[in-house]
């Protein structure tokens, strides 16, 4: 474990709670994508696959079901919370997600460390993470005005993944110099996808301007 | 190809 990887992980933890404050604090999900949400219960249950299998440390073990545990609780509060649902404006959240999990799972099929299942889903969650993003950038773009929590759950969700990237970085040059590929590659896919995002973020933020993306 | 390196990440 590194500085970069654990910043990495508390950031991502940050956005999710972020996330669940805004939704339970304001009982509302709106400006929020339950397709993003759903594709992240996707990754982490074919990400955490060896949960009960494989004995990492305590802090993997809890950070593990912690997330699969808070990306259920989100989507359950979007899909059937009786006030919070009312809230979700599917109209708004018009990206075809279910056209990611196909593309995803046939390059994991193809491009993978072993050809076992735990590696092909694993392989598989992590082309997923990359682009599980997108619906949610594409609501943001339609949204007329994003509200603070919003805006500040999507950048922390971005800023984890660019400091995974430092954390590879640190990792080859300075420890087990061993070439992680297929996390580096998607990691940097993801983190570039944020891109644009994190641009209009940092300018709102700098004019003390409502962030606003182009269409 | 040696084994690939441990998956200790989140």
């Amino acid at each position: 474990m590194n500085l970069f990887r654990l910043a990495g992980d508390m950031t991502h933890l940050f956005s999710i709670i972020v996330l669940l404050l805004k939704i339970h604090a304001t009982k509302s999900c709106s400006g929020i994508s339950l397709k993003t949400q759903e594709l992240y219960v996707i990754v982490f249950l074919t990400r955490y696959l060896d949960l009960f299998t494989r004995f990492v440390s305590l802090y993997n073990t809890v950070m593990k079901i912690v997330f699969i545990g808070t990306s259920f609780a989100i989507v359950w509060y979007m899909r059937y919370h009786k006030v919070v649902k009312q809230t979700y404006n599917k109209d708004e959240d018009t990206f075809k997600h279910y056209f990611l999990l196909l593309p995803c799972f046939v390059l994991a099929l193809l491009l993978h460390n072993e050809f076992t299942t735990m590696d092909v889903l694993w392989t598989f969650s992590l082309y997923l993470e990359a682009v599980a993003i997108l619906p949610q950038l594409v609501l943001l773009q339609q949204s007329r005005n994003i509200d603070n929590l919003t805006g500040n759950y999507v950048f922390f969700l971005g800023a984890y993944r660019g400091l995974y990237v430092l954390n590879w970085i640190y990792r080859y040059f300075l420890q087990d110099h061993r070439a992680r590929w297929i996390p580096w590659i998607s990691g940097l896919v993801q983190t570039a996808l944020y891109a644009d995002f994190f641009y209009y973020y940092i300018l709102s933020w700098k004019k003390h301007e409502k962030l606003k993306l182009p269409a | 190809q040696s084994a690939q390196p441990a998956k200790d990440e989140l």
